[in-house]
């Protein structure tokens, strides 16, 4: 490797300070640059610009483009995870109205009893998207909530079934506990549910994210995506790669802003480019 | 009680006489790593590195010292300095009310927050009365009712207001008129790009005259911190800052870029959902979270 041009080397640290700022974190930035060379090596590449093209492409497969996972069972059931305050709530809402808006007849289900007007919040949300709503008392077991919307969507002919939680801090086990016991309460009515375990972060966090996503993980045997929120701040959201490359988990959303259609389908490329930008 | 990265240091200078500018750029390269891993942000972070180059050069050889343990010493002495000082209380008025106001990124914790400030001016013997200022994210009013009913602390809400403002100068006015001697306003989770909301807490502000104005931010945050408290405290020139979810695993890098970034004291943090869960702020407890 001592073939390479000064500009080469220079360029390559410029990448790794670019990447360290964006969260991708040591690990993998550093991944991610020995990857690229090696790539460069490969393909004889020596001009800046095809290196960043070589770049963006790395980058992008480490992300994937894995399809949401294929079922045509009814209702389709969609758990949401997370830690406190990454925006499981308003995505939910914003999911449920890109979902009705497809026609599709959505439920959901106010898992969250734990937290002060958490039910009232996700209710407006349910009225904005035209959802049918299932609540219980504030306080009461959030598994049996689950169970009556799970009842009810059979009883509704619902498409869609989307479960919001309270959040939770990965540190928790009792909390992680309940979790497994919505789970087990979804699979428990029907084969198969939840056909979908999205992880809510924060798009400004940090290296915890991959922590975050690891033990929920593990808790809930596999996360079946990832919906990155608040990217229209500031944060570029680097630690997908770092989930990407130890879980292997992908980005199926992206939360832009508060409002209903706030919510975009994850395209890599574009998350790559908006990264360098 | 060193881990990780600082004990490496330490091993890594063994049979070493004493610090040189080699094993100085060495010893740095793996406290960076640690900074880095520990969400500091990049420019903090290397800013960090040169201040105690500097001072890792100047100490010459202290005889009871391995250079490893000079170096971490070095080392965390720099990051509990810049940590600030333990325990800075929020400034109580002259004459009340005393006004606080807190601000900062969306789902941070401030109207928990607001409702742990209010359990702890409690325990300190005040009257505190909360004015529910975020008009626009759904049930928000609800939440802080729900908290202040818990706490039997009044909250203030106009019913179908949407003016921050007006919500605030009434809250005020009211504790004026019912003697509670401190006022908090939860307002709005906000980006700090977001130049109309930006300029709504400046309105506040110049309305009101908060005596005491604090950023809540997670403590989960990454590289972003560092752009967040310097436009926040740009706009507002605050007066501290309140670290929250510091019950998880999160390193907490982000109070070392607050702290370098604006100067202002870190005076509290969250490290629970109850209302009972707000502690003062540790300089040295966070430097070790940090450097691991
Ligand atoms: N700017 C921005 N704000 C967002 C986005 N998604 C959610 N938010 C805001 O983030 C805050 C927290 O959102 P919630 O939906 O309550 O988060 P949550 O995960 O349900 O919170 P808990 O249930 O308390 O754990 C709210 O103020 C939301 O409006 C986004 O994509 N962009
Ligand atoms: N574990 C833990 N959770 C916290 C802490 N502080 C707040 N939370 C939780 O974080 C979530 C968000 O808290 P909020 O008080 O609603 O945050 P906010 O800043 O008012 O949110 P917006 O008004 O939407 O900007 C809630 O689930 C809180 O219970 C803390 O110190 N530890
Ligand atoms: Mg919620
Ligand atoms: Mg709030």
């Amino acid at each position: 490797v001592g073939r390479y041009d000064r500009i080469d080397e220079d360029l390559l640290e410029e990448i790794e300070s670019i990447l360290l700022q964006t969260d991708v974190g040591v690990e993998t930035t550093l991944r991610i640059i020995d990857g690229l060379r090696d790539r460069a090596v490969d393909r004889r590449t020596r001009n800046p610009d095809d290196l960043m093209d070589l770049l963006r492409e790395e980058m992008a497969d480490i992300l994937g483009d894995a399809p949401a996972p294929a079922s045509d069972q009814r209702p389709r059931v969609i758990m949401i995870v997370g830690v406190n305050g990454s925006g499981k709530t308003t995505t939910a809402g914003k999911m449920a109205a890109r979902y009705a808006g497809e026609g599709k007849k959505v439920l959901i289900a106010a898992a969250d009893t734990f937290r002060a007007a958490a039910i009232d919040q996700l209710e407006v949300w349910a009225r904005r998207a035209e959802a049918d709503f299932i609540r219980h008392q504030h306080g009461s077991d959030p598994s049996a909530v689950v169970y009556d919307a799970m009842q009810a969507a059979t009883a509704r002919d619902a498409d869609v079934v989307i479960i919001d939680t309270a959040g939770r801090l990965h540190t928790r086990d009792n909390l992680m506990e309940e979790l497994k016991k919505i789970k087990r309460t979804t699979g428990k009515q029907m084969d198969g549910a939840p056909h979908e375990v999205l992880l809510v972060l924060d798009g400004t966090t940090g290296q915890n994210a991959l922590s975050q996503a690891r033990v929920f993980s593990e808790a809930l045997g596999g996360l079946t995506g990832i919906a990155l929120t608040k990217l229209d701040g500031t944060a570029r959201g680097g630690i997908v790669f770092a989930i990407g490359v130890h879980l292997g988990i992908p980005v199926r959303f992206i939360g832009v802003g508060e409002g209903i259609e706030d919510l975009q389908e994850f395209d890599a490329p574009a998350f790559v480019d908006a990264l360098f930008n | 009680e060193l881990t990780g990265r600082m004990e490496g240091i330490v091993r890594n200078l063994r049979g070493q006489g004493k610090l040189t500018e080699k094993n100085i750029d060495e010893s740095l390269r793996q406290v960076r790593r640690a900074l880095l891993e520990a969400d500091v942000n990049f420019k903090v972070a290397r800013t960090f590195i040169d201040t105690v180059k500097v001072k890792a050069l100047g100490q010459g050889v202290l005889r009871n010292l391995s250079p490893g343990q000079q170096m971490v010493g070095i080392v965390h002495q720099e990051l509990i300095s810049l940590m600030g000082e333990e325990a800075v209380e929020v400034a109580i008025a002259e004459s009340p009310p005393t006004i606080v106001m807190l601000a900062g990124l969306q789902g941070s914790g401030k109207t928990t927050a607001t409702g742990k400030l209010a359990h702890h001016f409690l325990g300190a013997g005040h009257r505190p009365i909360l004015a529910a200022a975020d008009v626009y994210r759904p049930a928000a009013v609800k939440q802080l009712q729900v908290l202040g009913e818990q706490l039997e602390v009044p909250v203030v809400a106009l019913g179908d207001s949407r003016s921050p403002l007006a919500i605030c100068k009434v809250a005020v006015d009211r504790a004026g008129r019912e003697d509670r001697d401190v006022v908090i306003l939860d307002t709005a989770g906000r980006l700090h790009v977001d130049e109309e909301m930006m300029e709504e807490l400046r309105g506040i502000r110049g309305a009101v005259h908060p005596h005491e104005i604090l950023l809540v931010v997670d403590g989960m945050t990454g590289q972003d911190a560092v752009n967040v408290a310097e436009a926040f405290d740009q706009d507002l020139d605050i007066d501290g800052c309140i670290l929250t979810k510091m019950d998880g695993d999160a390193r907490g890098g982000a109070a070392l870029s607050i702290r370098q970034i604006t100067r202002k004291p870190i005076k509290f943090v969250g490290v629970g959902e109850k209302l009972d869960a707000l502690e003062v702020f540790h300089p040295e407890r966070m430097a070790s979270r940090i450097l691991g």
